[in-house]
């Protein structure tokens, strides 16, 4: 028996709009620790883990583990159908090939429960090595989902450079070139205004546009985001899932043919 | 030009 109950739902739904873009299918591996998600987009250029842990749930109960594999659309068709101060839970049986979702409203009065199929999806996991990033940026959500936007009105690559003085976006395309720069921010009367830069060494990597506008697609979950660079390994760009987990994106940068 | 390199180029099957 798989049960998960959420009070604060629209957390779930946010979730749901955070990858419907990038994914279509998807397997949850439930566990006793909570729920996992990991897959890659159609075309094998990112890949998105979302971790749900037990404890953030208000009810929690996985007697076996059970991997459910998701069409992401139904499901986002599906929490579409409750109300953003709905508590969600999620209810399988073992060995289920469905999975139920119950809709209540804060008041209880309105109930409604929803099944919907689950599908065998046969889905390669990655093993993402624990990497000490040479810089870790941390921007306010909006800022960065804006960033992204404006730049890619210039060209379908935008460039991060990560050095002690802060951080730099740029693109250029055919109308011209674009500069958007964050400096460390000194003093801020709330965290999430916050701009932090932690720096080893200073990074500048080239990103596909198309990609970071769909990972933006998570900025109603957190106030803020942390952009993680190396050289020549995947941009993490991660948000976190209320008090409950968090999702992370991994974009590899591009290359000079 | 720049060419977008796959994710499985930086993270193993586990």
């Amino acid at each position: 028996m798989f049960e998960a109950r959420l009070v604060q739902g629209s957390l779930l739904k946010k979730v749901l709009d955070a990858i419907k873009e990038l994914l279509n299918e998807a397997s949850w591996d439930c566990a006793d620790s909570g729920i996992q998600l990991q897959a890659m987009d159609n075309s094998h250029v990112s890949l998105v883990s979302v971790n749900l842990r037990a404890e953030g749930f208000d009810k929690y109960r996985c007697d076996r583990n059970l991997i459910m594999g998701m069409d992401l659309t139904s499901m986002s068709k599906i929490l579409k159908c409750a109300a953003n101060d709905d508590i969600i839970t999620m209810k399988a049986q073992d060995n289920a090939d469905t999975v139920t979702f119950i809709f209540e409203s804060p008041s209880q009065e309105k109930v409604s429960d929803y099944e919907m199929k689950l599908m065998n999806l046969d889905q390669d996991h990655l093993g993402i090595p624990e990497t000490d990033y040479a810089c870790v940026i941390k921007l306010p959500s909006g800022e960065f989902a804006r960033i992204c936007r404006d730049l890619s009105n210039f060209g379908e690559s935008i460039v991060i450079a990560c050095s002690k003085e802060g951080v730099k976006f740029s693109a250029a395309g055919d109308i011209g070139t674009g500069n958007i720069k964050l400096a460390q921010t000194s003093s801020v009367d709330k965290e999430e205004e916050a701009v932090i830069i932690e720096m080893q060494e200073p990074v500048t990597l080239t990103f596909a546009c198309r990609y970071l506008n769909m990972f933006t697609k998570a900025t109603p979950l957190s106030p803020q985001v942390s952009l993680s660079m190396s050289p020549d390994v995947p941009l993490v760009v991660e948000y976190s899932i209320g008090d409950i987990g968090q999702i992370q994106y991994f974009l590899a940068p591009k290359i000079d043919d | 030009m720049s060419k977008q390199p796959s994710i499985f180029k930086f993270f193993s099957k586990s």
